[in-house]
Parts: structure tokens; sequence; C-alpha cells
């Protein structure tokens, strides 16, 4: 594993684990797209399903374990805590995101390396996450001021899939490993999704 | 035609 890759899972690690702290610690999810939560509980079922069939080492499975938990529990602590459910800025949060689950689900039938089963989960879970952020971004556009957290939970995100390209790059020319088209493609429109974002973020 | 590798990245 090359540092880009590490780096890349770290500040993913630490964009997830920043937001659950957050809401844990203030008691509020103000301004926290909970659909953008759920997609992205969607988006890791989906990619490890293969946590029982394909064994890679085992950092893959503590991290595999550790994203499905702590993003069921941020979603668990916006719909069932008493308090941060009473946060929640329901009619702000109104982006129809069934339909990027469905658009992704006909694009993984589609598009896939194989029809199978693990390769059309996997299709889907990397076309999801390429416009999970969405509801997330139109809802702090609508919010006036952007909370501190919440633009530094955004920017992790894109650093993470920043370093996951130029981990891409250095793999190609030092393994010769050719990065599937499918997430080259979904990582740069995702990318792109970001840095427009810090491009007015940045702005203002 | 070989089963696609399994996926290494997260």
């Amino acid at each position: 594993m090359n540092a880009f890759r590490f780096l890349g899972d770290m500040t993913h690690l630490f964009s997830v684990l920043v937001l659950l702290l957050k809401i844990y610690a203030t008691k509020s999810c103000s301004g926290v797209s909970r659909k953008t939560q759920e997609l992205y509980m969607v988006v890791f079922l989906a990619r490890y399903m293969d946590l029982f069939t394909d064994y890679i080492s085992l950092y893959n499975s503590v991290m595999k374990v550790v994203f499905i938990t702590s993003s069921a529990a941020i979603v668990w602590c916006m719909r069932r805590h008493p308090q941060v459910r009473r946060t929640y800025d329901k009619e702000q949060d109104t982006f129809r995101h069934v339909v990027l689950v469905a658009a992704a689900f006909v694009l993984a039938l589609i598009f896939n390396e194989r029809f199978t089963f693990r390769e059309i989960c996997w299709a889907f879970s990397i076309y999801l996450e390429a416009v999970a952020i969405l509801p997330q971004l139109v809802l702090l556009q609508r919010g006036r001021n952007v909370d501190n957290l919440t633009g530094q939970y955004v920017f992790f995100l894109g650093a993470y899939r920043a370093f996951y390209i130029l981990n891409w790059i250095y793999r190609y020319f030092t393994e010769g490993h050719h990065s599937r088209w499918i997430s080259w493609l979904s990582g740069l429109v995702q990318t792109g999704l970001y840095a427009d974002f810090f491009y007015y973020y940045f702005l203002r | 035609d070989s089963e696609p590798e399994a996926h290494d990245e997260l």
C-alpha cells in the first residue's frame, strides 16, 4: 500500500469520525444532510458485501467494518437519537436521493466489469458514491453560513478522493496496475463536485 | 475469461 492510498483512507476515516463526534458532542446535526449520510451507508453496505467472500488484509477488513458501523451510527443518531433528531433540517434537506440510487443502479446494470452480483454491487457503490454528496452540497448552499465542522467534513471527503486519484496514478506507474476505468471516471466526477464546492466556499 | 480480481481498495 502506498502513502497516497493510506492518506486517502485516513482522510476518509477522519471525515466520517469528525462528523460522528460533532453530532454526538453537540447533540446537533444542524447543517448535515441525512440523505447524504443514508446514501453513504448504502454505498458502504453495497461495496463491502465482499467482506465475507474476498479477504484482502486485516487492515481492509477492519476499515470496512469501521466505515459501515460509523455511517450507520450517524444515520441512527439523525433518525432516532431523542435530542439529535430534533435538530435535523428536514424542510431544507429536500434532495430526491432515491433518484440517485435508481440512476446508479441502472448504470451498474449496464456498465460493470462483469454481470455478477459482486461486480454489479461494486459498480453501483462507485457510481452512488460519486454523487452521494449532492444533497449535502444543496443543503450547504441553502444555509447562510457554512458551519466550520461541516465545511471540514466536506473538505476531508474531497481530500480523500484526490488522494485516491494520486494513488491510482502511482500504482499505474509503479505496479502497472490498471485501476478499473469505472473508478477513474467516477473518481474524477466526484473530485470535480468537491472542487466546485471549494471554489465557491473559498470565494465567500 | 477469468473472474475479475477482488477489489483491494476501500
